[in-house]
């Protein structure tokens, strides 16, 4: 943009284009870029570098007013429930967040919330050994909630300070998917109060549009409290949050850039819209 | 949907008379947001809108007696026939075992789509081997073997200490041993900048030559569709593209996105997570899901 010597309709259809890119949607960029408009003409902006600089300001002003941080519960265990479609990286961030909490000096138990899929029972296990914390499960196939009655009974037992509960990827349309993580939530409710303390819908940054999808179902389901934003590793922008915090005032929390355990890091508005330029 | 849309417009046009070029210009419009809101990336929008302008301007949709419905016709016609016909043909090889190989993104579906493909081809008589070369993800291979088990198809591992090309060679040895004729290769999720993990399936590739490649996508991926099917063709090549979770609500436009960058088919569809989950690509059927 620093090309550019003046501010003219080609530049600004250039700047709502590098937000569609980033997968903003069309409404909610061009939403954006109408605000800008308003706003340039008021300060009588000439300068397109300057224009630029007061569209990231309005992309950021998106996540303001917003928890940062996960909710530490009074007592414990506090209990976090990770939500989301098929392949979005959930099982992957319990282990990432499990590390994180555990290097704080927290004892955190895990729970094996996927009984259905094929062997997703023994990839959390072999996160539970690589980060070194107890891990809850029962027999493939058994009933999610009673795996989940099992962990929150055995973390109030052995006084662990988390409880993170892994759940199996579904596709939000799927009724009676939805309606046995709602049973989940219930049962999650019924034995601690204001539990879970997150639920987090774990969202992929490569996915499109069918983000805001997800995310709305999932809220009417279980209420959200966070997203994490995973494999921002990649090329993809994920500017489709910024839509979501928008319409539903969901707050990403935390982003996945890598495979590993370390690759988990704190939501960064200032990182995330300098990437979106990029 | 765009079709209410376009007889809105066209109803508000026609009362101005006759219609003129900017008129066109706002119907396209309509046709580009469509598009865009079902995840078709903006470069194939583009060009998409203006190959659809060429052809409503050549058939004069104003002197058409119902000018929305001609429209909705070339528009619905012209992305049937950029997805290509209905090709789920996979390439056999001459002397057995012929050698599938399927790569792509982090989660899109791949280890699940092996199970689904060799079960399809085990239905068609077919004597299939599924190869664990995932090394990386924790339990991969174990997903693999469950899968095998309950499909009752032999699964070749060599523990995830191996190199996978180590693996995939080992594969086509034992392939011939056990009297498969088709092996099956599940790959390692990666990124398409990784290129440690793109170098390494170019060797899978220099080692076994697989006669059939393919990219799983995932039909919710949004403008990145294209970067990254045409980085797996650049560095990779592929052969064609199965297209998975279609049993969402995703409108799936990175159907058009991938097959216009790579000019691939796309042979089969994931429709849920059951292992006969999995159909022939239909192109009038997608066609008609990304307009909504
Ligand atoms: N590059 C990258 N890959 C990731 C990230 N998070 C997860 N993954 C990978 O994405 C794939 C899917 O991760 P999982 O943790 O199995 O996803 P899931 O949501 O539990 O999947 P299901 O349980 O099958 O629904 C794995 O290959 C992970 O290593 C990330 O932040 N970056
Ligand atoms: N609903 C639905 N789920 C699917 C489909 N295909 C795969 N899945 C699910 O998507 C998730 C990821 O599938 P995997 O087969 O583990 O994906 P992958 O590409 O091998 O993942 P990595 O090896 O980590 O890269 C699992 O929960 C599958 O059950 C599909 O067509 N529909
Ligand atoms: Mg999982
Ligand atoms: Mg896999």
């Amino acid at each position: 943009f620093s090309m550019r010597k003046k501010i003219d309709e080609e530049l600004w259809e250039e700047l709502e284009e590098v937000l569609i890119c980033s997968d903003m949607g069309v409404h909610t960029s061009n939403m954006i870029i109408e605000d800008l408009k308003k706003k340039a003409r008021e300060l009588k902006i000439k300068e397109p570098e300057q224009l630029v600089e007061h569209l990231k300001e309005r992309i950021k002003e998106c996540f303001s007013n917003r928890e940062l941080g996960l909710f530490t519960a009074e007592n414990k265990p506090t209990i976090y429930l990770m939500v989301g479609v098929n392949g979005s990286g959930k099982t992957t961030t319990i282990g990432k967040l499990a590390r994180r909490l555990k290097n704080s000096g927290n004892k955190v138990i895990i729970a094996a919330g996927d009984t259905f899929r094929a062997a997703a029972i023994e990839q959390l296990d072999v996160w539970a050994q690589r980060v070194g914390v107890e891990i809850i499960k029962n027999k493939q196939g058994s009933d999610p909630a009673s795996v989940c009655f099992d962990a929150i009974q055995a973390s109030k037992a052995r006084g662990a300070d988390y409880l993170i509960i892994d759940t199996a990827g579904r596709l939000q349309t799927k009724y009676n998917l939805m309606n046995e993580l709602k049973k989940i939530g219930k049962i999650i409710s019924r034995e601690v109060s204001d539990a879970p303390h997150e639920t987090l819908l774990v969202l992929d940054a490569t996915t499109g549009q069918n983000s805001l999808s997800q995310a709305k179902l999932f809220n009417d389901t279980v209420s959200l409290t966070g997203i994490v934003l995973t494999k921002l590793d990649g090329t993809a922008k994920g500017g489709m949050i910024v839509a979501i915090e928008n319409e539903l005032g969901v707050p990403v929390k935390l982003v996945g850039v890598g495979e590993t355990m370390e690759d988990l890091q704190d939501f960064d508005p200032q990182a995330f819209t300098d990437a979106l330029f990029s | 949907s765009l079709g209410e849309k376009l007889q809105g417009i066209f109803k508000n046009l026609k009362r101005k008379g006759k219609l003129k070029e900017q008129d066109v210009d706002s119907v396209l419009r309509e046709v580009r947001l469509a598009l865009l809101e079902a995840d078709v990336n903006l470069k194939v929008v583009k060009d998409f809108t203006k190959q659809v302008k060429e052809k409503a301007v050549g058939q004069e949709i104003w002197n058409s007696l119902t000018p929305a419905q001609l429209i909705i016709k070339i528009v619905k016609d012209q992305l049937t026939e950029l997805m290509g016909s209905a090709n789920s043909k996979l390439t056999f090889a001459p002397q057995p075992p012929t050698i599938l190989m399927l790569i792509g993104l982090q989660g899109s579906g791949k280890t699940t789509t092996v199970a689904k493909l060799s079960n399809y081809l085990k239905k068609q008589g077919r004597n299939p081997l599924m190869v664990a070369a995932d090394v990386y993800r924790p339990a991969a291979i174990h997903q693999l073997q469950v899968l095998g088990e309950q499909l009752k198809i032999p699964v070749f591992s060599m523990g995830d200490k191996q190199d996978p090309v180590n693996v995939c060679s080992g594969a086509v040895k034992k392939a011939v041993g056990l009297g498969c004729d088709v092996i099956i290769i599940d790959s390692a999720g990666r990124l398409h900048i990784d290129e440690d993990l793109m170098e390494e399936l170019k060797n899978i590739k220099l080692k076994v030559r697989p006669h059939e490649i393919l990219l799983v996508v995932d039909s919710m991926i949004g403008q990145e569709s294209v970067n990254v099917a045409k980085t797996f063709e650049d560095q990779v090549g592929i052969d064609g593209v199965i297209l998975t979770k279609m049993d969402g609500d995703a409108r799936g436009g990175a159907a058009l996105s991938v097959k216009a960058v790579t000019g691939k088919p796309i042979k089969f569809v994931g429709i849920g997570e059951k292992t006969d989950a999995l159909e022939p690509f239909y192109p009038e059927r997608i066609a008609s899901r990304i307009l909504g």
